[in-house]
């Protein structure tokens, strides 16, 4: 574990509390892609399959539990929580997710490293992580009126996404097998789609402006 | 590829 990785780890989890706090402090979602988080939902149920087969750490363990539970409760909110799920804009989250979920699921099948059940379904959760904030975007370009807590739950995401970056560079040249390609270049992926996010969020913030993207 | 099946990472 290095200091990147911890604070990548750590930006994550409070990109979660975050949007948690949003919805049970403001009783509102507005503005969030029920759409990116069903993703998140099952990239994390796909990826820590291996709870019930390895052990890496306690930590590791712990954050697991904590990454599935708190997605479960964003997506129980934004579903079923009466006063919640009024606030959500289904008519502007209409980002077609099976475009997204059957090509990450063919490439996993293709491109892996070792044809198992859970190897792939490990695949395909960083494959489908890399492309799920995409709903996300489209419906703040959409909403012209991006409140303050969901463009930091967008920023704390793409800076946790950027110090893995970090994390994964320090690891290259710290761990001579540690040599994960796919993982790379999804990554490299998923932090390029925050790019144009990031742009307009320094310049509006610069100019003192309220954050809006441009269509 | 034993470094492969690892994913120490979240």
């Amino acid at each position: 574990m290095n200091i990147f990785r911890l604070a990548g780890d750590m930006t994550h989890l409070m990109s979660i509390v975050v949007l948690l706090l949003k919805i049970r402090a403001t009783k509102s979602c507005r503005g969030i892609s029920l759409r990116t988080q069903e993703m998140y939902l099952l990239v994390f149920l796909c990826r820590y399959l291996d709870l019930f087969y390895s052990f890496v750490s306690l930590y590791n363990t712990v954050m697991k539990l904590i990454f599935l539970a708190s997605s479960a409760a964003i997506v129980y909110y934004m579903r079923y929580d009466r006063v919640v799920k009024q606030t959500y804009d289904r008519r502007q989250d209409t980002f077609r997710y099976l475009f997204l979920i059957v090509p990450c699921l063919i490439l996993a099948l293709l491109i892996n490293h070792a044809f198992t059940l859970t190897e792939i379904l490990w695949t395909f959760s960083i494959y489908l992580e890399a492309v799920a904030i995409l709903p996300q975007l489209v419906l703040m370009q959409r909403t012209q009126n991006i409140d303050n807590l969901t463009g930091n739950y967008v920023l704390l995401l793409g800076t946790y996404r950027g110090l893995y970056i970090l994390n994964w560079i320090f690891r290259f040249f710290t761990e001579p097998h540690y040599r994960q390609w796919l993982v790379w270049i999804s990554g490299l992926l998923q932090t390029a789609l925050y790019g144009d996010f990031f742009y307009y969020y320094f310049k509006c913030w610069k100019s003192n402006k309220k954050l809006t993207l441009p269509a | 590829d034993d470094d492969l099946g690892d994913h120490d990472e979240l």
